[in-house]
């Protein structure tokens, strides 16, 4: 920010910092999504950094000042990260040339662009209007619904063996209840009866 | 189940051909199915019983055994210099709970191999390597966590017997929590403030021999243990290591870089950012890491989603998968979406390092400050969000999501450790905010 302040150039991963707010239409794609992204993560960086000066000119030192801003600074560099995953994303998706792949990726694409402009709603709604974030609701339900029929197929993709993951529940031949039942049988709890303990404390609580 | 094979049945796309793309590429995709086949075919290597169950003691000896019996088939099954290949059979065999070597391969070799000058790679790289030694690395302080600035341990230069004298002068010195430095490490790659004539160079990394390598008794002058039970991985002896006037010899500081003359002088390296060179790395790493631990809780979650029967919506004749429901897909799917995200992002970084570390060998290490600062905030968002990710699989999962059945907790605790280890995630994002508000 200080270095487009005095208008310097900045490298491409911090070029939004310089770029001027436009007017966004979210029927045009994932990248109005970024968009929208970008000028949270840039208004918020402005702002920390605006403060922090603010501070330092109201006398504080350097080091008071940054911990006194602390928190807003802290936004700015999630909301800076948010943004390049979801560039990174988008970028990914949109240069893979397998259509059936590509098909469910921007599926899911979809419903990420729109959890996480959700999820930072109140940035977000310093430059998208209350009905645009209705609109991206609705998207995100729809998305979620285009989505359901690849939900195993997306993550059996990650292809973590059984032996992997260790867990009755997510085995891959879905035979969850009778092994359940094996595993709780395998306890070491179970493998008596009665425990010492019942017979060291319980019993002769009980006896009294 | 039915349930499942009708879900996969209703898949638009081949899941091998993903595989490959989240993967990086078909080859290491399928050399993952070929690992993976291959382990489940040497009885030795099965789990005795399930780890829930073990005690730590037991946790402990089972990676151990299994790293024996590992040694003996490594050659047959994976190709030794494939440091993904390594990672993905390791965790195959072992899991999460961690074992002695679990640090061995990701930060004992990886700063010898780029901080270390040709001559300490002949000396120590291959034994390294042929796992005759085993090793760990100790940055970390008890008082001060992994903050460079403020490290106590001191290496002070004796000119006149040219060793370097490593001390930790309070009990905050300690080095604590270095994974497998408490019991199965008898080398360090130790990180401590250099000091020749009173003046202070700041952090730099020395070879450190703190056990025999018969009897594997700790040396004279070195303090050494396990800092006790954590919230998961705790086959792994997390450790603390203290010294008492230690000495070692000159040659024994990483020298790739930064250097100290016989006669005490000290020559800087040619850029001072090249010590973010290490931190860049396993930052890096760990955008991929977390998304496949997400990927790992999700995989119990959904499918347990499908298995799953409760309620009715239109057809009061059959309970519902709960995977219909929109809260559960509320749930489950960004998260999915975050999944393959920090996937992509991880592999994109990762390009980005071996850019700026093929820009290092000709001098260049502009883009290594840019990459710094994102990759603090990258690590820091990603666990964070890889956490929030996992709780939500579990409770997903009802009730059985609470038993250690479900394994979950097991990959939460694992996870949720990268919120504090490389850097606690504050301290990461006020580093990312520093370079935003330069620029």
């Amino acid at each position: 920010v200080e270095l487009v302040q005095s208008g310097k150039s900045v490298g491409p991963m911090v070029a939004y910092l310089a770029e001027p707010d436009t007017k966004v239409d979210l029927t045009t794609g994932p990248e109005a999504y970024v968009k929208v992204f970008q000028h949270a993560a840039r208004r918020q960086a402005w702002k920390a950094t605006d403060k922090f000066h603010e501070l330092m000119k109201s006398g504080q030192s350097r080091d008071i000042a940054w911990n006194n801003c602390a928190v807003e600074l802290i936004r700015a560099s999630r909301l800076h990260t948010r943004l390049y995953i979801m560039e990174t994303f988008i970028r990914r998706v949109s240069s893979i040339s397998d259509i059936s792949i590509k098909k469910v990726l921007i599926d899911l694409v979809n419903v990420h662009v729109n959890y996480e402009v959700l999820d930072i709603g109140t940035y977000a709604l310093e430059h998208v209007s209350s009905t645009q974030l209705d609109s991206i609701r609705s998207q995100l339900y729809s998305s979620l619904d285009t989505l359901r029929p690849n939900a195993v197929s997306l993550i059996d993709s990650f292809q973590i063996s059984d032996m992997q993951l260790r867990s009755v529940l997510g085995r891959r031949d879905g035979h969850v209840y009778p092994n359940l039942f094996e595993w709780a049988k395998a306890s070491p709890l179970n493998q008596t009866h009665v425990l010492p303990s019942v017979n060291q404390y319980l019993k002769p609580m009980m006896d009294k | 189940n039915p349930d499942l094979t009708e879900e996969r049945m209703k898949g638009t796309f081949d899941t091998d051909k993903m595989a490959a793309l989240i993967y990086g590429s078909e080859k290491f995709a399928r050399r993952r199915r070929e690992i993976s086949d291959c382990v489940s075919r040497i009885p030795q290597l099965a789990d005795i019983k399930p780890y829930p169950f073990l005690t730590r003691d037991e946790k402990l000896m089972e990676g151990t055994r299994k790293i024996s019996v590992l040694n003996h088939y490594l050659p047959a099954i994976i190709d030794k210099d494939n440091a993904a290949e390594s990672l993905h059979l390791h965790q195959e065999v072992i899991g999460f709970e961690g074992h002695p070597l679990a640090l061995h391969d990701s930060l004992f070799i990886p700063p010898l191999l780029t901080q270390g000058t040709d001559e300490q790679h002949e000396k120590w790289l291959g034994r390294a390597k042929r796992r005759e030694i085993i090793g760990c690395y100790a940055q970390t302080e008890m008082g001060h966590g992994s903050n460079l600035r403020a490290l106590e341990t001191t290496a002070t230069y004796d000119i006149s017997t040219q060793e370097f004298i490593l001390h930790t002068p309070t009990i905050t010195a300690l080095k604590w929590w270095p994974g497998n430095l408490g019991k199965s490490s008898n080398w360090a790659v130790v990180v401590a403030d250099l000091v020749i004539k009173d003046t202070h160079y700041g952090a730099h990394m020395f070879m450190v021999q703190i056990r025999d390598e018969k009897t594997h008794e700790p040396l004279t002058g070195i303090t050494v243990g396990d800092i006790g039970p954590k919230m998961a991985f705790n086959a792994a002896d997390n450790g603390f290591l203290g010294f008492d006037h230690y000495r070692i010899p000159r040659d024994h500081l990483l020298m790739k870089y930064s250097r100290v003359e016989p006669d005490g002088t000290y020559i800087k390296p040619m850029h001072a950012k090249i010590n973010y060179h290490g931190m860049v790395r396993v930052r890096s790493n760990m955008t991929t890491e977390q998304g496949l631990f997400l990927a790992h809780a999700l995989t119990i979650a959904v499918r347990y989603s499908a298995v799953r029967r409760q309620g009715y919506l239109d057809d009061k004749s059959h309970e519902v998968k709960v995977l219909d429901y929109q809260t559960q897909q509320h749930r489950l799917f960004p998260s999915i979406a975050r999944a393959y995200a920090f996937q992509f992002a991880g592999a994109e970084t990762w390009k980005l390092y071996e850019q700026v570390l093929n820009g290092m060998k000709s001098g260049n290490v502009e883009l290594m400050a840019d990459l710094h600062a994102l990759t603090s905030g990258l690590k820091s968002v990603v666990t964070h969000q890889t956490g929030e990710g996992i709780e939500q699989a579990r409770m997903a999962c009802g009730g059985h999501g609470y038993s250690m059945a479900s394994y979950i907790f097991e990959i939460f605790g694992l996870a949720i450790g990268g919120c504090t280890y490389e850097g606690e995630n504050m301290v990461m994002l006020l580093q990312l905010a520093r370079y935003l508000v330069k620029s």
